[in-house]
């Protein structure tokens, strides 16, 4: 099953380390 | 563009196809890879070599005791109502039959519950045949584990099971069992789905069947080598993220699937890494497990040896569920862990490998280490046949797909690569 809506994710782990995975593509 | 890169030097690049090339290279030279086996330790040498013909020297040994259980001749003949042969595999560590072998009759039970309905002296004396149709593998497979040990413990002198798989043609699937202390040990072997069929059939209609079970095999114990490939981190060295398949097989076709793929697609971490000069902040460490087969040796030696530096491991990975297209992730750990996999997943749209799947205990040798509280994930993929071919004379480099592949081993490095080079470790 799939979990973790991006609205929970983003709260949990924060928009830096989002941004930092996104650098990554 | 780290992720792109590795993707397009492995899918359409200099590595394309390489993953299949060395898997084939490596089945056809060597074969089914037993347990305890001179042509395992043989395989695993051959690694060693192949890892450092690739400028990769940091490769280490560990030996561990491991089984050595070798089949001999099998046979199992139906008596009445009529005379047939049926094809048979005896399962792992199976006991034999005197040189006479067993005839007995059968009783037919399609669960431990329907089992538990007949009175010991109608199972004494007899053969238990399990036939539970296939649903998922967690759900049949205990008649396969248990099956022998709880027929004896009411009194059957021999088990057999219908074979774990969803499909068939006329194929039996060897897997290991486990014998229970206190309780006889009796042999246990896996019959196809269509004699199962047949005789559930026959003993539904009231006919009285007797068949003829002869089983022969030797069982001692040898030395073996788990392989650890390091290629090193630059800022944290001693933090772990390791990638992981098996490289024993059962001693039937070639382990190309189970687990040759998940070796493959592991130790082309590393390799892709290196040639690609891609160097992680944290150390990448490839494990070729041994003896999985036999109950996840391997895993629980390494896991004992190294308990202590358990901290270490940031993330652990294995693929032994088939390397067919990857779709994503099947994932254990906290949301924060999951909601981190996730976004590392998104990075994965162009190959449609972006799904996080969650699962308490994914994997086989590393669910050991999973249950001591490392996040870990194995490789979700496209492998609605998988169990048609698991522990078959069917797993052959035949099933394996050279595109698909190579969407594996790009997928698996750039997944280990991002996770080991993120500023943040991966939350427990």
């Amino acid at each position: 099953k799939v979990v973790y809506k991006d609205d929970v994710c983003n709260v949990l782990i924060g928009d830096d380390l989002i941004a930092e995975i996104a650098s990554y593509e | 563009n780290v992720v792109n890169e590795i993707l397009n030097y492995v899918i359409v690049g200099e590595y394309k196809g390489q993953t299949y090339n060395e898997l084939a290279k490596f089945v056809d030279k060597f074969g089914a890879r037993p347990s305890g086996t001179e042509v395992l330790e043989q395989s695993i040498d051959y690694m060693i070599q192949l890892t450092r013909d690739e400028n990769i020297n940091d490769i280490t040994t560990e030996e561990l005791t491991v089984p050595h259980w070798t089949r001999g001749e099998e046979t199992l003949t139906m008596l009445e109502p009529r005379v047939k042969n049926m094809a048979l595999l005896g399962l792992g560590r199976s006991v034999t039959t005197p040189p006479e072998g067993i005839t007995a009759e059968i009783v037919v039970v399609n669960s431990f519950a329907e089992l538990d309905k007949y009175s010991d002296s109608d199972i004494e004396g007899k053969i238990v045949l399990y036939d539970p149709i296939f649903t998922t593998y967690g759900e049949t497979v205990q008649y396969r584990s248990q099956g022998a040990a709880k027929a004896a413990a009411k009194g059957a002198v021999a088990s057999l099971l219908r074979s774990i798989t969803p499909f068939s043609i006329n194929s039996p699937h060897a897997g290991s069992q486990y014998y229970e202390e206190n309780v006889p040990k009796i042999p246990a072997a896996a019959i196809t789905l269509e004699d199962a069929d047949l005789l559930r059939r026959i003993y539904s209609r009231g006919e009285k069947i007797v068949l003829n079970l002869k089983m022969f095999s030797t069982d001692n114990s040898r030395i073996s080598r788990n392989t650890l490939v390091d290629y090193k981190g630059t800022e944290k060295p001693e933090k772990l993220v390791i990638v992981s398949g098996h490289i024993d097989s059962w001693d039937v076709g070639q382990g190309a699937m189970d687990d040759g793929g998940g070796l493959f697609i592991s130790w082309a971490v590393p390799v892709i890494l290196n040639r690609l000069n891609l160097k992680p902040r944290r150390t990448i460490r490839s494990i070729f497990w041994t003896a999985e087969e036999l109950g996840l040796i391997g895993a629980k030696a390494y896991e004992e040896k190294h308990r202590s530096e358990a901290d270490n491991i940031n993330f652990i990975m294995e693929s032994d569920e088939g390397t067919f297209a990857p779709l994503g992730l099947a994932v254990a750990g906290n949301a924060e862990t999951r909601c981190i996999i996730k976004e590392i997943l998104k990075l994965f749209k162009s190959i449609n490998a972006t799904t996080l799947v969650e699962d308490d205990s994914p994997g086989s040798d590393i669910a050991v280490i999973i249950q001591t509280g490392v996040p870990g994930a194995s490789l979700h993929n496209d492998n609605s046949m998988y169990f048609w071919f698991h522990h078959t004379e069917g797993d052959t480099m035949n099933v394996e797909d050279e595109h698909e592949l190579d969407l594996g081993a790009a997928f698996w490095t750039a997944a280990a690569y991002v996770i080991a080079d993120i500023s943040k470790d991966i939350p427990r």
